[in-house]
């Protein structure tokens, strides 16, 4: 699906957060 | 104006103060239109972006008119962003060559501000879920670039960390943040993480923790609790 849209934004929000160091 | 246009105008090599108006304008398009708009602009204005950033990057300091090109160079990082701001553009930049490479050049501790983008733009694509383990790209990128400036790899973001811009001292650990967090291997994250404190990232954290500020703070708390969890595993 091309049309999703925001995927920087998120990515960007899950690292300044925190989230995206968290381990699964 | 249309998509076809931005890529017209930029055909014709605008320079200096026209081509940065032309960038300003198209990152506020890339942000605004839907991704159909983005596809339009597609490839053959992905290419015409990264090019004129080589070109710009490639450009010597003397250069009468380095100002206005380092402004450029910020504006095509900013609208770099917009354009992988849905999965099209992601794939399309992440499917050039010369994505990475480029963005890698971009991080210049003499321009904090355009540092700060290219670094945590590096950082969201090392996270990206992705076949192809990303974070391998950037590293590879960032130690090619070294290599061929005969420095240490992490030189760079260490000078960026002693800046006194504090956007730019978070951004650093972000990237930094990004690049263990992805290796799979305790021993990559632990290599990783010797080499930065050897090359003085030791010193930097004890000067950086007395700073007050929510954004480094997260940083520094993601650094320690990783390093913890890696400690005890070992």
């Amino acid at each position: 699906d091309g049309d999703e849209t925001g995927i920087m934004d998120g990515l960007l929000e899950a690292l300044q957060s925190g989230a995206a160091f968290k381990r699964k | 104006r249309s998509a076809v246009m931005y890529i017209q105008e930029l055909k014709t090599e605008p320079r200096d103060t026209q081509l940065l108006s032309c960038l300003e304008s198209l990152r506020i398009s890339l942000n605004n239109n839907p991704v159909s708009w983005v596809q339009t602009f597609g490839e053959e204005g992905l290419i015409l972006l990264l090019n004129f950033l080589k070109k710009l990057q490639d450009e010597k300091e003397e250069y009468p008119n380095a100002g206005v090109g380092v402004k450029c160079q910020h504006e095509i990082i900013r609208c770099l962003k917009a354009f992988m701001n849905n999965k099209y553009g992601l794939k399309a930049m992440l499917a050039s060559a010369d994505g990475i490479p480029l963005l890698v050049r971009a991080i210049n501790y003499s321009v904090p501000h355009m540092m700060v983008d290219a670094v945590k733009l590096l950082s969201a694509i090392c996270i990206l879920e992705h076949p192809e383990n990303l974070h391998e790209r950037v590293l590879e990128s960032i130690t090619a670039l070294a290599e061929e400036r005969d420095i240490e790899r992490f030189q760079p973001l260490l000078s960026g960390m002693r800046k006194s811009n504090i956007a730019l001292k978070g951004g650093c650990m972000q990237l930094i943040n990004a690049l263990i967090s992805r290796g799979e291997e305790l021993d990559f994250r632990i290599h990783i993480r010797s080499e930065l404190m050897r090359l003085g990232l030791r010193e930097l954290l004890a000067e950086v923790r007395n700073i007050e500020n929510e954004e480094l703070r997260v940083q520094l708390q993601g650094f320690d609790e990783q390093a913890e969890e890696d400690s005890e595993d070992l």
